[in-house]
Order: C-alpha cells, then sequence, then structure tokens
C-alpha cells in the first residue's frame, strides 16, 4: 500500500547497482586468477617447447641417418635377386588378400577399386624394396613430417591465443592505479552512507586500525 | 586489486569491457579442439588411420601387412652376406639406424602429446574466462554511456491478484533495467521488506541470473 518515492527508487537503484558491481569485481578477480594460472601453463609450455626441439634435432638427425644409408643401400647393386622374386611371387597373393579383407574390415569409406589399385601397385613393387624395410623409411618420413605439421599447427594456435590474450591482458583494468580522491556516482543514499564515502575522507589512523 | 568502477572517472565501463568478449572468443577459436583431435589421434588408432589413409593413396600401407604372410617374412631373412657382404653390413646399418629413428619419433609423439595436453589446458581455462567474464562484457554492450547506473528500479508493487505459480499473493513485484538491457520483472518474496539492505540484494541478483541466462553464449 505504500508509494515508494522517486528517491526511494534511486536509492534502490543504488543499492542494486553496488551488487552488480561487485559481482563484476568478482569476476575481475576470478579473471586474474585465470590470468594467472594461464601464466603458469605457458611457463610449463615454453620448458616442454625446449625439450621438444632438443627431441627434434636428435629424432631429425636420426631420420637423416636412416636416409642417407637407405639411400646407399638402394645404389648397391641388388643382391639374390631370384630367391627375394622367388619369394615375392608367393608372397603377392597373401598380402593382397590380408590387405583387401582389412581395407574392408577397417577402413570402411574408401575407393572400391582399391583391389585392382593394390595389385598394380604389388606388381610395381620390388622385393629388394621390402628386403630393406623401405615402406618402414617411407612411414618414417611421414610421421616426421606430420609432426612437423602438427607442432606448426599448434604453435600458431597458441600465438593466436597469446596475441588475443596480450590485448586483453593489457587493459587498464589490470594496470591502474588505486582511485583517485573523488565520486561520481550519481546516486545519493540516506542508508548507508559508508558505503559512499570516498577513501581519502576517512582519517588516517582509522584506515590504518 | 580492483575497486568499484563507478569511481574511476577514467575507467570506461563500455570502452573497457566491449572487446572483451570479442578476445576470449577470438583465442578460443584459434583453440578449436576439434579439428586438433581429428587430426592427431592416439595410440593404434592412429597407426589404422595412418595405414587406410596410405592404402587410399598408394597402397603402400599394404606392405605393413607383410608379417602377416610367411612368405613375406621370408624376404626379410634372405640373407645376401655371401654374395655382397659389403650390402649386408649397410643393410644392417640401415636396420639399426631405422631403429634409432622410430625410437626418436615415438618419444617425439609422446612429447607432442604432452604438448597437445598444454593444449587442451589453456583451452579449458578460456571456456572459464568465457564463463566467467563474457556477461560482463556482454553489459557492456548494453551500454549506451557510462553514467548511467548499472540497475535501475522502475517501480516497486505489491502483488494483489494471485495469478500464476511463481509467486504468491502480496509478494513484491519489482521491474528492473540493467543498464540499457530489455526491462525484467523480479519477484521478492513478501517476507523481506523493500525497506531492507536484503530486498536489493535478491532483486539484483535475480536480475544479474536473469540477464547471464538471456545472454548465454
Amino acid at each position: 500500500e505504500e508509494t515508494i518515492s522517486a528517491n526511494e527508487l534511486q536509492e534502490m537503484s543504488t543499492q542494486g547497482s553496488k551488487y552488480i558491481d561487485e559481482e563484476i569485481q568478482n569476476a575481475l578477480k576470478g579473471m586474474k586468477e585465470i590470468k594467472n594460472l594461464m601464466g603458469q601453463t605457458d611457463e610449463e609450455r615454453q620448458t616442454l617447447l625446449s625439450t621438444l626441439e632438443k627431441a627434434k634435432k636428435q629424432k631429425e638427425d636420426a631420420v637423416k641417418v636412416t636416409r642417407d644409408t637407405e639411400m646407399k643401400l638402394k645404389a648397391s647393386p641388388e643382391v639374390c635377386n631370384d630367391t627375394m622374386t622367388a619369394l615375392w611371387e608367393e608372397c603377392k597373393p597373401c598380402l593382397k588378400q590380408t590387405c583387401v579383407k582389412f581395407y574392408t574390415r577397417i577402413c570402411r569409406s574408401g575407393s572400391p577399386a582399391v583391389g585392382h589399385q593394390l595389385e598394380e601397385f604389388l606388381n610395381q613393387t620390388s622385393p629388394f624394396y621390402i628386403w630393406i624395410d623401405g615402406d618402414r623409411v617411407d612411414t618414417l618420413l611421414e610421421n616426421n613430417q606430420e609432426q612437423t605439421h602438427m607442432l606448426d599447427d599448434m604453435e600458431d594456435r597458441f600465438s593466436q591465443v597469446s596475441r588475443a590474450m596480450d590485448k586483453l591482458f593489457q587493459s587498464r583494468l589490470f594496470s591502474f592505479e588505486p582511485p583517485k580522491p573523488f565520486f561520481p556516482f550519481p546516486f545519493s543514499s540516506f542508508r548507508d552512507n559508508s558505503f559512499h564515502k570516498p577513501r581519502f575522507l576517512y582519517p588516517k589512523s582509522r584506515v590504518v586500525r | 586489486d580492483t575497486v568499484p568502477f563507478f569511481i574511476h572517472e577514467h575507467l570506461n565501463f563500455p570502452d573497457l569491457f566491449r572487446p572483451f568478449s570479442d578476445l576470449i572468443r577470438q583465442a578460443q577459436q584459434a583453440m578449436d579442439i576439434s579439428r586438433l583431435m581429428g587430426d592427431f589421434a592416439t595410440g593404434n588408432n592412429n597407426d589404422t588411420r595412418l595405414v587406410c589413409r596410405e592404402m587410399r593413396r598408394n597402397s603402400t600401407g599394404c606392405l605393413k601387412m607383410k608379417n602377416q604372410c610367411e612368405k613375406c617374412q621370408e624376404i626379410l631373412s634372405v640373407d645376401c652376406s655371401a654374395s655382397n657382404p659389403a650390402q649386408a653390413q649397410l643393410r644392417q646399418e640401415l636396420k639399426t639406424a631405422l631403429q634409432m629413428a622410430e625410437k626418436f619419433t615415438k618419444q617425439y609423439d609422446e612429447l607432442l602429446k604432452s604438448y597437445q595436453q598444454k593444449m587442451f589446458n589453456t583451452s579449458s581455462l578460456l571456456s572459464q574466462l568465457n564463463q566467467q567474464f563474457s556477461w560482463v562484457s556482454q553489459l557492456a554492450n548494453h551500454t549506451q554511456n557510462d553514467k548511467q547506473a548499472y540497475l535501475q528500479v522502475f517501480s516497486v508493487t505489491s502483488k494483489t491478484t494471485d495469478l500464476d505459480n511463481s509467486s504468491k499473493l502480496g509478494d513484491t513485484e519489482v521491474v528492473v533495467k540493467l543498464f540499457d538491457s530489455d526491462p525484467m520483472t523480479m519477484m521478492v518474496p513478501k517476507e523481506v521488506s523493500w525497506r531492507r539492505p536484503k530486498f536489493m540484494e535478491i532483486v539484483a541478483k535475480k536480475a544479474l541470473d536473469e540477464f547471464r541466462k538471456n545472454n548465454q553464449e
């Protein structure tokens, strides 16, 4: 039944705004915590990155030795040709059957012409290639390329995130000084004046206490 | 430490917060994990995927199954050292080098997975950031100027009819606006007098919850 005056409505707005302001501050505090966590994660990431670089060098050196040795082997005249060719002719049908079975069961989506393509491939393949583990070397090189691509991709993403986060955390919100003594909030208060009292109005001793 | 924004004349609320949501979104898009997950499957699945891909491309993957055929395995056991000892030696060197390279590749793969885990952690922190903060940025988007109150109360009335189940007769109906958003109607139980500070805390909390709900991305 009571009539609420415009001043009282305004005072209620002030009280409500105070609550919202606290919530915004809580959100900002949460952001700062997340910022710290991101900083920690980034430090760990940097450490890991340097380990990765060492491991990459080690791996690439080993890959290079493998490639070089394979080249030398390929350049040397093929030996035991007859034995290998005979075994290869017996190996091919089994290999084709195993591969088609695997492809139909596991790979599912794919070209129905895989059987024909496979036969052609096997006919063109030299048993020498198998003897020197050429397929393993090819897989190794392919993995090597994939890993490089993967790391580049992840690095690219991290640098995009880093740019966005730098902009975000460079905001004045995260760097400003304590407030200067002024109070521009437009509403008056009739219930809790202490809330609006600017800090500089408190005597020093009370602040200390 | 943060301090109430409205005592910062030099901090303009809309200008300050509006870009935040976009920046967080940009960062989240960069960390689009679903795509990366597709690219970087783990364990045996990775091998299977690789074999399938190789088979589709040029059938090379098929040679990985040579171990399942006896005659194919025999090719690997052919000893040609008698006809060319130097080549046999070279082949042995290749086997050793290959083993080493495969071992280092595997180790590198494990490290890459740890690095990927860091990406997941960062991505989850970005989600938290978005959850925790996007509503503030959205509030800023509803703000035309920084001089207005965060929350404005337009009317406070006592409910005289009992038409719905969400409130009771005598409860207080409050119409508020958060910045320039649409007016929202909040109900406060009649037990809490509008003269008590608790009253506006309830109203503001409800208004904020509703704003967050309506603006969830």
